[in-house]
């Protein structure tokens, strides 16, 4: 059994539907087998085409900054450079989600509440999604655990942002609330 | 328990078979 049950969520950019048309939630899980079961069967996020997103998230939390557990939260980005794609997406991927469902980061876990994978043209992106962009002391352990079990370069630096100030600049203008 | 899982033990069961 896992501490909580989780939900996987697909999302495909079809232009001529509202956004939140576009997102869907696969399903429900809550013990090991049954977050196998799924892995098992669906494609990897290599596999999927430009402008698809996978996101994983608590039971009852929608994968969006305006559902009340995210709104005041923000989230610990990682940008991955074209190349790497074929490399390390599927792999971050899925050591992300093992993060997630293991309950790695301790006695801030229940401040987690999921992680996006978003396959873009211009680069794809995984993103850890915290409750409390202001819990600093919370957000910066989550931080150094996540980057360490991804076996990021310690020359590699991560940023968080928060929702808010995401939701009214563009991505390349979000400033870096914390970095590790 | 706190049901904490670290990435080895979860990985150990992506091909078990499932129990009927």
């Amino acid at each position: 059994p896992l501490m909580t049950s989780w939900a996987l969520w697909f999302f495909k950019n079809e232009r001529s539907r509202a956004w939140r048309e576009n997102l869907q939630m696969v399903t429900r899980f809550d013990t090991v087998e049954d977050f196998w079961a799924l892995y098992n069967n669906i494609k990897l996020p290599s596999k999927l085409s430009p402008g698809c997103d996978y996101a994983l998230f608590r039971d009852g939390i929608e994968p969006m900054w305006e559902d009340s557990s995210n709104k005041r939260g923000g989230r610990w980005l990682v940008s991955l450079a074209k190349q790497l794609r074929h490399l390390d997406l599927d792999r971050l991927w899925l050591d992300t989600m093992l993060c997630l469902i293991g309950e790695g980061f301790g006695d801030y876990g229940p401040d987690v509440c999921g992680a996006v994978v978003n396959i873009r043209t211009k680069g794809d992106k995984i993103a850890l999604w915290t409750r409390e962009a202001d819990s600093q002391a919370s957000v910066m352990h989550i931080g150094r655990v996540y980057k360490e079990r991804l076996g990021l370069s310690m020359k590699a630096t991560i940023g968080y942002q928060a929702h808010a100030d995401t939701a009214t600049k563009s991505n390349s203008l979000a400033r870096n609330k914390f970095v590790v | 328990g706190k049901k904490q899982y670290d990435r080895e033990f979860l990985l150990d069961f992506q091909f078990l078979p499932a129990c009927v």
